[in-house]
């Protein structure tokens, strides 16, 4: 996955994100894809969960998964969430609260839970960052006014990192993959740099929702386990979300 | 850029999405959470029925690829079911609506919304 948050110069916030999964759940040689990439995306809906006849929130989803991993409270704030690989991974998790430790919260009931019933960014901030959870995960959130971004780095058990917005120091834009920010990313999986040479090029007084499509559909940041690409406006309460698809010659992930 | 890792050059003019690399566009349901939660999600899975059956059919058959016998999914379909009490409200309730109008197993419609936190091994 490829997340990111950025601030454009009139302080406005954008959040987009490449959903990519299905690595190594079988390849189809004949059509050279990820077969459950591909049978996940007739899956993908827009969602507008009402109360009331009103909108609480929005998400992009599978249907048949109740969690979220992308998501829009319209006015408040946007949430993704990115895949963390550890071998201290969820199926530990998993296992122990099948065994009865069921401290944790599941990742995408929690990022649900937030999106439903947190209202504000820094309540959306503090929970996402302090909850117990199953499965490590990094947690990109945008709020709906200047400097309000952060990438949340998790682990199981304890929040790693908080990695924020900082205009005045010229981080204009928070860009997450699949790899801790602080330390590179694999060598053979570095959509990080390309993501980010490419919003560089396209500069903060340029952000808008043509350029940062513009960024997810280049290669190797658009592969071929990208699934959808879904661009948010916090302030406008407008989400998009498109069907994606990376034919060869692309990398597969 | 016909060779790996098949970088390209920053793109433009990409949007609107068209081309190669759009397959469509992402069509809207609503959810009503003044609904109960067992028949929330009913309506948008009648639609999706068939493909939800196949992400299942395909999970199952990775399943029985890294355990041949088929036990997994036989624990799956036996253990899961039991669990569903243990989550918290209301996705136990939403899930069971979800299997029902899906006509699938409960504990592989749970197996599919956990997904998330068994593969981040």
């Amino acid at each position: 996955c490829t997340s990111v948050v950025a601030e454009d110069s009139s302080g406005k916030l954008y959040h987009a994100r490449n959903l990519d999964f299905g690595l190594f759940l079988g390849w189809d040689v004949k059509n050279s894809s990820w077969m459950i990439t591909e049978l996940l995306r007739p899956l993908v809906v827009n969602v507008n969960f009402v109360r009331n006849n009103k909108t609480v929130f929005m998400s992009t989803s599978f249907a048949g998964y109740v969690g979220m991993l992308t998501g829009m409270k319209p006015g408040i704030f946007t949430l993704t969430m990115n895949e963390r690989f550890s071998l201290d991974g969820g199926y530990i998790g998993v296992i122990e609260w099948i065994l009865g430790d069921r401290d944790g919260s599941w990742m995408s009931f929690l990022t649900r839970s937030v999106l439903e019933n947190a209202t504000s960014y820094d309540e959306a901030k503090a929970l996402l960052s302090k909850t117990q959870i199953l499965a490590p995960a990094y947690f990109i959130l945008g709020g709906n006014k200047s400097g309000d971004a952060c990438v949340i780095t998790r682990s199981r058990k304890s929040c790693l990192d908080i990695w924020e917005l900082d205009t005045k120091d010229d981080r204009w834009y928070v860009l997450e993959t699949n790899y801790d920010h602080w330390k590179p990313p694999l060598p053979i999986d570095n959509r990080r740099d390309p993501a980010k040479k490419c919003m560089n090029r396209t500069g903060q007084k340029n952000i808008s929702f043509t350029t940062m499509y513009d960024v997810l559909s280049t290669k190797p940041v658009l592969n071929k386990l990208t699934t959808y690409t879904a661009l948010m406006s916090v302030s406008d309460g407008k989400l998009e979300a498109y069907l994606r698809d990376c034919p060869d010659p692309c990398v597969p992930w | 850029q016909d060779v790996p890792p098949y970088t390209e050059d920053c793109r433009s003019g990409t949007y609107p999405p068209s081309g190669p690399t759009y397959k469509g566009p992402v069509p809207w349901y609503t959810v009503n959470l003044d609904q109960a939660p067992y028949e929330r999600w009913q309506s948008m899975i009648k639609d999706k029925k068939e493909p939800l059956n196949d992400v299942i059919q395909h999970i199952k058959k990775l399943a029985n690829f890294v355990i041949p016998s088929g036990k997994l999914i036989v624990l799956v379909d036996a253990l899961l079911p039991g669990l569903i009490g243990k989550l918290p409200y209301p996705f136990g309730e939403e899930i069971k609506g979800v299997a029902d109008a899906a006509e699938t197993p409960l504990g592989e419609i749970l197996l599919f919304n956990i997904f998330y936190e068994v593969f981040t091994v």
